[in-house]
């Protein structure tokens, strides 16, 4: 359970920045 | 029910129950290791003393009733410290965001709001890209322009090269003389023609 | 605000202070009575030399996890955001529990400069096509002047060649 609660607040702390980061990424390529 | 301290474990990386699970095994072990070592320096002791009557058993029984009353207060007071710890140090208020969760407070948008968002900006898009392909359109028609402006004034420019309408020089005043002389002419012939008759 | 480094020590040093008095000397040479009749001193030292092992050993154990976990640094930017946050009385958002729903503010920031910086460059765009669009209808203008002024030119010379045509 522990494990669980780790993984998933890492998840959250962590994914959506790295969302966003693919998020631009892609925004800039359609955009070129 | 187990409140999981998610949004602590997001900020701290561990979830604080584990924290203080890891403090309480750690000062646990120091107690069971220092009593250990007072029952051993005891039995050293008493076993050195001339005519001492004083057991290894007895000595074990001593130290067990210590650590069954050190262990009851340890956890009685561990308690109350876990609780103060999880209230007051390994928590985070519930008026705090947290800084990766930010736009949150700023962009409180529900779905609907962020699908039109994303259609707008899939408009503005297409928009941007009939505004590309007339810039183009256009450009592409000012070169042709360009070329048959070209062509045009070359066109323009051989006439000039024959003169103006009216031909070289002189031409349209002999023009214009035969042009009134031939009325003359077509009268004398017409006369010739009618005497010879 | 009391910071929350300094909590957990003084929070640390209630346990181990309340530990003590609990486990006192007394109760100790009660619990070694016999030991305590043949050997007091010893007793006494025994104990002191317990008490500050066990201190010791835990304020260590603090220590250790304190650096294990960078605990100091972690606690002391915590009491920044709480210091930060001092005017916002009502609950913060919280995850749903949804992540396509969390995610979404996340991203709304982008969606919106991408949403600016494409409105400004559509207009950017349009305000020059209006120009281009001037510059084709005044050269589509000039064109027609000069297929004009040809047409007239050619007229004026297949007029002139009528005229031997006519003599």
């Amino acid at each position: 359970f522990d494990e669980v609660i780790v993984d998933t607040a890492t998840k959250r702390k962590q994914y959506p920045r790295k969302i966003a980061e693919c998020v631009i990424k892609t925004m800039k390529a359609q955009h070129e | 029910s187990i409140n999981p301290l998610l949004y602590e474990t997001q900020f701290f990386g561990f979830t604080p129950q584990t924290c203080m699970l890891r403090i309480y095994i750690a000062f646990q072990d120091y107690l069971f290791e220092v009593m250990v070592a007072v029952e051993k320096v005891i039995l050293k002791k008493a076993s050195s003393l001339p005519g001492s009557t004083l057991s290894a058993v007895q000595i074990r029984g001593s130290t067990e009733t210590f650590l069954r009353f050190m262990r009851e207060r340890f956890n009685r007071l561990f308690v109350k410290m876990e609780q103060v710890l999880l209230q007051l140090v390994l928590n985070i208020p519930p008026n705090i965001l947290l800084p990766e969760d930010r736009s949150h407070e700023k962009y409180p948008q529900g779905r609907e709001d962020f699908h039109l968002l994303q259609q707008e900006v899939e408009q503005l898009r297409l928009r941007y890209k009939a505004e590309l392909g007339a810039k183009h359109a256009l450009l592409a028609e000012l070169e042709v322009q360009k070329v048959t402006q070209a062509r045009l004034k070359k066109t323009l420019h051989w006439f000039d090269g024959l003169g103006d309408a009216h031909g070289p020089l002189g031409l349209g005043e002999m023009m214009a003389f035969l042009i009134q002389h031939s009325g003359r002419l077509r009268s004398i012939t017409q006369d010739v023609t009618q005497k010879s008759k | 605000h009391i910071p929350k480094v300094k909590l957990l020590d003084t929070v640390v040093d209630t346990f181990l202070q309340k530990l003590v008095s609990a486990g006192s000397y007394e109760r100790f040479a009660k619990c070694y009575k016999r030991f305590y009749k043949l050997q007091p001193e010893m007793t006494r030292l025994i104990y002191d030399q317990f008490i500050t092992q066990l201190q010791t050993s835990i304020r260590e154990e603090v220590s250790t996890i304190k650096e294990e976990g960078n605990l100091e640094a972690v606690l002391n930017s915590l009491d920044k955001i709480v210091e930060e946050a001092e005017d916002r009385k009502e609950p913060a958002w919280r995850p749903s529990g949804i992540p396509e729903d969390d995610v979404r503010s996340t991203l709304i920031p982008y969606f919106l400069q991408q949403q600016s910086s494409l409105k400004r460059l559509v207009q950017e765009q349009e305000r020059e096509n209006v120009k281009l669009a001037e510059m084709v209808l005044e050269g589509r203008k000039q064109v027609l002047e000069l297929q004009q002024q040809i047409q007239a030119r050619k007229q004026a010379w297949q007029m002139l060649t009528q005229v031997p045509k006519t003599l």
